[in-house]
């Protein structure tokens, strides 16, 4: 059955996105079976998977609000071996609509459901904040992995963010538990960014990944083309630096 | 009487902070009176003046929620002329609460107007997300200012913003305007960045300002000294860019 991992931090540009779609990438190379669903209104999992979010179909926000069947909205993309639940700009509006419904936190992780035996991982790209969605994402979650870039202001949030899943865990999701943390953007050349390497390794020593992912400029070429990097610069640094995060992750969490 | 401004882009990471502190340490130190609200529940802002958001007093929270005067609110930073409203991390509840008020999207706009002769400039801090909190400030303001980071995936959101900004002009704020686009983290030396600074400038003729901000690491690494980059590193690339910015914004927006 499906393991499954939200992608999550408040502070903005870290590089949740990136690193959904590059994990995915990479897993479903392995040989996994993988569901990446796009659960931010800014839609950029999906267009960094050349998808377009504009384009008629069922998306997140129909299967959360109107209640279609998630299948509806799984949409195949050009890497086999992964598929996608598109965001569309709907879901802007949805957590003003989902605040009204009973058991709110609830409707990603319902919606899901249907799904466990199809995949071996799902993933959700959560949007910058610890609003309703993000909330959801946390709720349908065995574990949460949260991008930390190398600056000062991204350490910053990292307590408010612990102690929202600490309140999850409680009330609503009592298997959430911190699946991984991940350094990104890391540049060895300054001082700041081996600064938060060693402050992050210290302070969470058994979640952070081995895999360092550097600041590469073909992880933010790729999805321009619509491609992960896998397909567009599969020798970058980047892109090793992915492959080795899916091995690692592969090693942590084993399919079946 | 002020000029309000609301320094606001959906996506995440795209330098709203970095541009409200800088922006305003060089319009301080140029003599003029300004105010900064933070209203992003990261306290990023607050943090980055050397102020602790964990400190007891009034913050924006108690402001928008408690209907406390906001002058109660209003702290001295450590540069003259700079005076900031600091938020903590009550306000990652706040949208919730607003939601249920009359005129929710009126509160940060009423709350300030006791305001509006002690300074020459204010500027509000938003998240990245285009709630309740965000459009408080599109609300309050009389212009937006659009930080574009030099990526390809920060284009994408910028039609979203658009969209929105119509609709609060229609609706809620018959003065807003697109007060500036700036381009911030630009490096010359990647095709990426040179493209989508083209891109912005065409799109936006009128309102892209000239002065680009470059990619600098002082910049970054200012707010982990709780100082602005005016009294950090004065002569850096990214001092110098935030130094012209505030020539080029009071020429297009002068005092009084
Ligand atoms: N390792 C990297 N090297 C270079 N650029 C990167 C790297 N990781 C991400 N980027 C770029 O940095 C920007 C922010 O990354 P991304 O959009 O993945 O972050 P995010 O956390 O998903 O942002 P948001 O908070 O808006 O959802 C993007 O333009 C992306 O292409
Ligand atoms: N011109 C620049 N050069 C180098 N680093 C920068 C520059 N501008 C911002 N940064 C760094 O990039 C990161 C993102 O910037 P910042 O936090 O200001 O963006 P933001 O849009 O306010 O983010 P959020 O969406 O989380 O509110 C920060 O760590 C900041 O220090
Ligand atoms: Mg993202
Ligand atoms: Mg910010």
């Amino acid at each position: 059955t499906a393991q499954i991992f939200a992608i999550a931090n408040q502070k903005g540009g870290v590089g949740k996105t990136t690193t959904a779609v590059n994990l995915c990438a990479f897993l479903a190379g392995a040989g996994c079976r993988v569901l990446l669903v796009d659960s931010d209104p800014q839609a950029n999992a999906t267009t960094s998977l050349g998808i377009d979010p504009r384009r008629p179909g069922t998306s997140l926000y129909d299967v959360l609000i109107d209640n279609r069947p998630v299948q509806e909205a799984v949409s195949e993309t050009a890497l086999p071996g992964l598929s996608l639940v598109p965001a569309n700009l709907d879901l802007a509006g949805a957590e003003v609509e989902m605040a009204a419904r009973m058991a709110r936190e609830q409707l990603l992780s319902k919606a899901l459901q249907p799904l466990h035996c199809q995949y071996d991982y799902v993933f959700i790209d959560d949007p910058p904040s610890l609003g309703l969605i993000t909330i959801n994402g946390l709720t349908a979650a065995d574990g949460i992995i949260i991008p930390v870039q190398c600056e000062y202001l991204a350490l910053e949030g990292l307590s408010q963010l612990l102690s929202t899943i600490q309140q999850v865990r409680k009330v609503l999701n009592g298997r959430l538990k911190v699946a991984g943390v991940l350094l990104t953007m890391s540049d060895a050349r300054t001082k700041l960014s081996t600064q938060v390497v060693d402050d992050v390794r210290a302070h969470f020593p058994l979640e952070t990944f081995e895999t360092l992912i550097p600041r590469s400029v073909r992880l933010s070429e790729a999805p321009s083309h619509g491609l992960t990097v896998l397909s567009y610069a599969p020798e970058s640094a980047g892109a090793l630096a992915y492959e080795a995060l899916a091995a690692e992750f592969m090693g942590r969490f084993p399919v079946g």
